[in-house]
């Protein structure tokens, strides 16, 4: 038996909206310590990896591991359902042919109760080691979506270089070209502001547009971004939850 | 020119 109750439909609806346009056929893997799920994008360039730990619910339990497989436009129009600040509880048994969301509204004893059905979903579940990464950035997440919203108006490519003290993106397209310049600083009064910088090699490396214009649909999840960037393996962007993470793996644009 | 690889560069069963 599951039964995760979050505090607020609003979390959940957030964590589905940060990936459900890069992905579609998900299984949930539900256990004793929360709830995980991974799948790759179409094309085989992104791999999404989300984990929600106990902590990020009111409420939860389950008894016995249970996988859902939920096709993620299915479950993001039952979530349209619910009113943002609504209880939302996930109940399935221990082996599910469907999921039932309940939304309760705690203010006005109104209760909605909707019953999703389980897709068979053929997805192997990638153990992904530890990676050793070159460079790892923490910035404000909104500031990381702007940049890559605007840059990716003039290019398929966006280029993030790092060296000791600077952090490049640039966009180099038909229209002309464009660059943002940050550098790292603390802001004390505003923690969440800072961009934090770990360098230990320089990079240049070069991402798809269209991938990164999925990552940054995380940035409802977080204040912050982390980013790893390395030039032997994909590029981790992690926003984080209070308790859990929705990662994105995004393989570069090596040169021919 | 640049080209895209896949994830399946890095990871096994991709």
């Amino acid at each position: 038996m599951l039964e995760a109750k979050f505090e607020e439909a609003s979390l959940f609806k957030r964590i589905i909206d940060g990936f459900k346009d890069c992905v579609q056929l998900v299984n949930f893997q539900c256990k004793e310590d929360g709830i995980i799920a991974q799948a790759v994008d179409d094309s085989r360039v992104l791999l999404v990896s989300l984990e929600i730990g106990i902590e990020a619910f009111q409420n939860y339990r389950c008894d016995h591991p249970v996988t859902l497989g939920i096709d993620l436009t299915s479950l993001s129009k039952i979530l349209r359902c619910g009113n943002n600040t609504d209880n939302l509880t996930l109940i399935a048994d221990d082996t599910p042919d469907s999921v039932l969301l309940l939304f309760e509204d705690t203010k006005k004893d109104r209760i909605a109760e909707y019953s999703l059905k389980l897709m068979d979903i053929d997805a192997e579940f990638l153990k992904i080691e530890d990676l050793a990464y070159d460079c790892t950035l923490k910035m404000p997440s909104p500031e990381f979506s702007k940049i890559v919203r605007d840059l990716s108006q003039l290019s398929d490519s966006i280029n993030i270089m790092i060296t000791k003290e600077t952090i490049k993106f640039v966009a180099d397209g038909d229209i002309g070209s464009g660059s943002v310049i940050l550098k790292p600083f603390v802001n004390m009064d505003k923690p969440q502001e800072s961009i934090n910088l770990n360098m230990d090699q320089p990079v240049d490396l070069t991402f798809g547009s269209k991938y990164l214009l999925d990552i940054v649909k995380g940035s409802a999840l977080s204040d912050n971004v982390g980013v790893r960037l390395s030039s032997e393996a994909p590029a981790l962007f992690q926003f984080d939850l209070k308790s859990g993470y929705l990662q994105f793996f995004l393989a570069p644009k090596f040169n021919d | 020119g640049k080209r895209q690889v896949t994830l399946a560069r890095f990871f096994s069963q991709v």
